[in-house]
């Protein structure tokens, strides 16, 4: 094998998705995605490395789907032939960055003559990505030679000689290892799954005592790696970068926030750690540090680690001004520092200096137009840029402007008008999908 | 092994050298490669491709040059002129 071609010296690496398969590709968006999480997964499971996805053009590992002559020095050859490649970590600005050739049929869970298996791919080209360079050893994932589909990637096993190398780069990894012990069936049903391809896609029935998002009073907000999550009971509700709701009925809790006590009958506050990424939810006294969608071993842990009083928390969020993270309980706030987890001094303070935003709040978080809003009740505030003052014109409706709710619309089955939030969705008359199940999506 | 034709003669030495196991020709003189560099580096890549290592491109080795791969070179520079020093 060629001498490491460099590695990287942070260990918490951004990757992003710039272009993506062309239209007339068998996979959609969010199956390349997924693919992409888990094939960055193989590495990070089994080394001190920590992927997350961000949306910015400053992604540590960019992602293309590109075809012939792309001005990297690597021109592709139309199908066959050169396949894909990645750049060594290093100082060059294309470091780490994945290009795969748009001109293959790039394939997920199909039969080898079908085409090209991504996930497959993805794991190869990722280790180049960290530092690994082509090695002749027959069972490595590093040869050059593309070796056709290697399996389910939440049962994928690196190969023994490619963890050495990985671990000679980087060490090993200090907590236990996320990748589902393919011997341990239990975990593999449990983990957040992959998309299934459209003629097999399984549905789950929303469960009856499922609330009513119009109706609602939210226990928690947050954004999470650029998607807005509200969480009401055991439930929670999705949307999308660009603020759309993923599906009119909510997601369980448990199914894929995996690690919470399964008796926990809903949250007080959640909000991404700075940093790191790392997705923080707390209850009562107690809090949970989430590596994507895993619990971190050794939790819940209490509150008072972050210096907080052990009354709870209403509400947290990371305000973009000044990347402090903000925690408040009835009429009191604190400022924390995530990056030096510590306690600013001077707090708490009076929680009337958020001119109108009211007290006891539901949660509070932060948005990609770079406002901070506060939720309470069925209303919501928002706070434009570095001010500290309610912008005029609030509150407004949460319902009606996040979760598709019109002004009188309850979500009650019952209401089967054409006018349902599905059609308003997608713009055309037509049945109301939801209801089957069929509108989800699954991402990282 | 049959003999070659022209074409995938030329093939087989753009392939190794795409790759890493052959210097590109030199762009000033246009000297081509010797017999004995194009020997030896057919078998560092039937050696890196687990093929018999023969020094000529027989039909596996053709083969596996048609095999879909990543673009990246098997050999870096380094290593290629660390071959070169070495003979």
């Amino acid at each position: 094998a060629l001498t490491p071609q460099n590695k990287w010296t942070k260990r918490h690496l951004s990757w992003r998705i710039r272009t993506y398969p062309k239209e007339s590709s068998l996979l959609g968006r969010d199956t390349v995605r997924a693919l992409m999480y888990y094939a960055l997964k193989v590495w990070s499971d089994i080394s001190p490395l920590n992927f997350h996805e961000v949306a910015g053009n400053d992604a540590d590992i960019q992602i293309d789907f590109t075809k012939a002559d792309h001005n990297d020095g690597y021109p592709f050859d139309g199908p066959g032939g050169t396949v894909a490649h990645a750049f060594f970590p290093g100082e060059r600005f294309t470091a780490g960055d994945t290009h795969f050739d748009d001109d293959e049929a790039w394939t997920f869970r199909s039969p080898e003559s079908h085409g090209m298996d991504l996930f497959a791919v993805a794991v190869h080209e990722f280790g180049h990505a960290i530092g690994l360079a082509h090695t002749s050893a027959i069972e490595s994932i590093m040869r050059p030679y593309y070796q056709g589909p290697v399996g389910d990637p939440l049962k994928y096993n690196l190969p023994y000689e490619d963890k050495v190398r990985v671990w000679q780069l980087y060490g090993v990894r200090d907590s236990v290892s996320h990748t589902v012990r393919p011997d341990d069936p239990s975990q593999t049903a449990d983990s957040p799954v992959l998309l299934d391809l459209p003629e097999n896609r399984s549905t789950v029935q929303p469960a009856r005592d499922s609330p009513d998002r119009c109706t609602s009073h939210f226990d928690a907000v947050a954004h999470i790696r650029g998607e807005a999550f509200f969480f009401k009971g055991k439930y929670f509700w999705r949307l999308t970068r660009e603020k759309h709701l993923v599906s009119l009925h909510p997601a369980q809790i448990h199914r894929f926030w995996r690690g919470l006590p399964i008796n926990l009958d809903s949250v007080d506050a959640v909000y991404e750690r700075p940093g790191d990424h790392k997705i923080i939810f707390f209850k009562g006294l107690q809090y949970w540090i989430f590596k994507d969608t895993n619990v971190e071993e050794g939790y819940p842990r209490p509150i008072s680690d972050f210096g907080l009083p052990m009354e709870g928390v209403d509400a947290a969020f990371v305000w973009l001004h000044n990347d402090k993270t903000y925690f408040f309980k009835d009429n009191h706030y604190w400022r924390y520092d995530d990056h030096l987890r510590r306690m600013d001094l001077g707090y708490p303070k009076d929680s009337t200096l958020w001119k109108g935003v009211p007290a006891q709040l539901d949660d509070v978080m932060r948005w990609s137009d770079g406002s901070s809003y506060f939720f309470k009740g069925k209303e919501y505030w928002r706070v434009v840029g570095s001010d500290m003052e309610v912008e005029a014109g609030y509150p407004r409706s949460i319902g009606k402007d996040w979760l598709l709710c019109s002004e009188m619309q309850s979500d009650s089955p019952a209401t089967d008008t054409n006018n349902t939030a599905e059609t308003r969705l997608h713009g055309q008359h037509h049945a109301d999908h939801a209801k089957e199940g069929e509108v989800c999506s699954c991402t990282s | 092994a049959p003999s070659l034709t022209a074409e995938q003669m030329d093939m087989g030495v753009d392939w190794l050298s795409k790759f890493g196991y052959l210097p590109p020709p030199d762009p000033v003189t246009g000297q081509l490669q010797t017999k004995e560099a194009l020997t030896k580096a057919i078998k560092a890549m039937q050696k890196f491709g687990g093929l018999e290592e023969t020094g000529v491109l027989d039909i596996a080795t053709l083969g596996l040059m048609k095999t879909p791969r990543c673009s990246l070179p098997d050999l870096s520079d380094t290593e290629m002129a660390v071959g070169r020093k070495r003979r």
